[in-house]
């Protein structure tokens, strides 16, 4: 029996909206200490994974292991017709043939109940084995968004430098070019404000700028993103949550 | 131009 609420409703459809765009069918893993998630979209270019933890939740109760596989088009639909200061309890039993999304807002005593058919996804899970980074930043979220929506208009390409004192975000394009450098510095006031680099070896990577552009739309769960850049891996962009984090795994474009 | 890596290239599938 899964019993899984969330406090506000609109944490979960803040994480299901920051990756419905990029894969469609996912399997979600539930077990006793959370929830998680991996999905690879069709292009085999982006991986998501999602891990929501216990202290995410208000109330969480896992008696045994069940994967929900849903089609996160439906699961959306569903997210829009509850309040978002409602409380959402996810409820499913151990064979589960759909999952049940409980809305309820205490003050109106409003209760909204609704039935997910569940399907079965046949997906492979790759093993992300921890990585070498060569760099690491930390900076706002709302800052790489807007970045990389401004860019994304000149080039379909994106091209990060990072330097010892530098981060460099470069699109060259047919109608033109633009470039944004940003410095690592520490806003003592609003330390999230702050743009922290740890590089331990400079990186010159190019990225699909529809990729990035799917990645940013986790925003809305941080108002800061971790990005960690190497030359032979994947790079990854992660959005913390209270507990747990939504992480995009891209692989990078070569020149030829 | 440049070409795009897919992740099968770095990550093996379980």
């Amino acid at each position: 029996m899964l019993e899984a609420k969330f406090q506000e409703a609109s944490l979960f459809k803040r994480i299901i909206d920051g990756f419905k765009d990029c894969v469609q069918l996912v399997n979600f893993q539930c077990k006793e200490d959370g929830i998680i998630a991996q999905a690879v979209d069709d292009s085999r270019v982006l991986l998501v994974s999602l891990e929501i933890g216990v202290e995410a939740f208000q109330d969480y109760r896992c008696d045994h292991p069940v994967t929900l596989g849903m089609d996160l088009s439906s699961l959306s639909k569903i997210l829009r017709c509850g309040n978002n200061t409602d409380t959402l309890t996810l409820i499913a039993d151990d064979t589960p043939d759909a999952i049940i999304l409980l809305f309820e807002d205490t003050k109106k005593d409003r209760i909204s109940e609704y039935s997910l058919k569940l399907m079965d996804i046949d997906a492979d899970f790759l093993k992300i084995e921890d990585l070498q980074y060569d760099t690491t930043l930390m900076m706002p979220s709302a800052e790489f968004s807007k970045t990389v929506r401004d860019l994304s208009q000149l080039s379909d390409s994106l091209n990060i430098l990072v330097t010892k004192e530098t981060i460099k975000f470069v699109a060259t394009g047919d109608v033109g070019s633009g470039s944004v450098i940003l410095k690592p510095f520490i806003n003592m006031e609003n330390p999230d404000e702050s743009i922290k680099l740890d590089m331990d070896q400079p990186v010159d990577l190019t990225f699909g700028s529809k990729y990035l552009q799917d990645i940013v739309k986790g925003s809305a769960l941080s108002n800061k993103i971790g990005i960690r850049l190497s030359s032979e891996a994947p790079a990854l962009f992660q959005f913390d949550l209270s507990s747990g984090f939504l992480q995009f795994f891209l692989a990078p474009k070569f020149d030829d | 131009a440049s070409k795009q890596r897919t992740l099968t290239e770095f990550f093996p599938t379980e």
